[in-house]
């Protein structure tokens, strides 16, 4: 598969969207 | 063929499969009429030692077996079912001496724990949830998540035991706007959970915040896919799913596990590996369970196929025997082994 088709990727994903996402 | 064989360098056809990678070590009889459901392992404190128990579950009965010297089995305590019969067994991670069960017809109707009194004589049984109960899993640090309810009122709950196997929090998860049909642990990250829904997305929660992180939507070409395992490398994440409801394809043959990549942040997602079973061998997933990079599953022909997941094939295949088709399969928590079981309460212990 190719990784650019996925789109920006980030390390911190969980981080990120718990910073994101409501609570 | 040595027992120790786990290498093959090219995809073998299936009469060239080395049936010697599992190797029988040891048997389960349970007496019991009914027919058996499921197998699991856990460990149990016995005289003061913890054991690597086996756990057979019949409708009405659920036994635990401890070992004994050369591969033998004793079963010591079973806990008896009157109205309900029981549909399969939940081990909790990080909690000794105590297992849960879920019982139900079709669905699940409830979730009982089942332990013993403190001098170990009796058995006990507490209702933990009761229902419309749709998915269960154990989680790492004696944690319990079910999901309950339907679309409107879909709750999705944690349940933590004290070490002692004893008293309980309970904690909310936000629910997603669809069905829940099963759950999956992120390996490596305890404070995230995975869940499949019946719109073939993947769902992904906070478990620390309860919140709901994202849903994300998986490959259509196969609906009410099931997620065995998941693990996140290098900000994405890696998702084990089978497809019960995918259709047999004669010519490429039934993908049985599929390994998908997905990017949490985009909710883009690509197919990276489908596991198939060898050429000339007929069947469709039915029921599996997945460990480290393996992969076990029950076939619709009877059969069990295990695939390595880093070499990418199958590696071993298990044909019925006795002529009794298999019915159920799962790997020891406790060990390498792989339990694989049959309706009329044999339970085979097989070495990988």
């Amino acid at each position: 598969c190719n990784k650019a088709d996925l789109g920006p990727i980030s390390l911190n994903w969980f981080e990120e969207l718990s910073s994101e996402a409501p609570s | 063929h040595s027992a120790e064989q786990t290498e093959i360098a090219e995809v073998p056809a299936w009469d060239s499969l080395n049936p010697g990678t599992l190797q029988l070590v040891s048997k389960l009889k349970n007496p019991s009429g009914s027919c058996s459901v499921d197998v699991s392992a856990t460990w149990w404190e016995i005289a003061g030692f913890k054991e690597p128990c086996v756990i057979t579950a019949c409708e009405y009965v659920v036994s635990l077996w401890k070992p004994l010297d050369a591969w033998q089995w004793e079963k010591i305590y079973s806990w008896h079912f009157t109205e309900v019969p029981v549909l399969q067994i939940v081990v909790v991670p990080d909690v000794c001496s105590l297992v849960c069960v879920a019982l139900g017809n079709l669905e699940i109707r409830e979730i009982r724990a089942l332990f013993c009194s403190p001098d170990g004589k009796s058995e006990k049984q507490v209702l933990l949830s009761s229902g419309n109960i749709k998915a269960v899993l154990g989680l790492a640090k004696r944690r319990l998540v079910s999901s309950s309810g339907t679309l409107c009122d879909q709750q999705v709950e944690i349940m933590t035991f004290a070490e002692d196997g004893g008293s309980k929090e309970k904690q909310l998860l936000m629910p997603p706007e669809e069905t829940i049909l099963t759950f999956a642990e992120v390996q490596g990250m305890q404070e995230a959970l995975l869940g499949t829904t019946i719109m073939n997305n993947i769902v992904i929660w906070n478990l620390k915040t309860g919140q709901l992180l994202k849903k994300m939507h998986i490959d259509d070409s196969y609906q009410a896919s099931v997620c065995h395992k998941a693990y996140s490398e290098m900000g994405l994440l890696f998702v084990v799913l089978s497809h019960p409801r995918a259709k047999e394809n004669e010519l490429l043959g039934s993908p049985v596990f599929q390994l998908t990549v997905i990017n949490p942040k985009t909710a883009l997602s690509t197919g990276v590996m489908l596991y198939r079973l060898p050429h000339g061998q007929a069947g469709r997933f039915l029921e599996g369970d997945v460990k480290d990079h393996f992969a076990a599953a029950v076939l619709t022909s009877g059969t069990i196929a295990v695939w390595d997941l880093l070499l990418g094939h199958c590696t071993a295949l298990l044909p019925p025997v006795s002529g009794q088709s298999w019915s159920f399969v799962k790997w020891s928590g406790t060990d390498s082994h792989l339990l694989a079981g049959q309706k009329d309460g044999n339970i085979f212990v097989y070495r990988y």
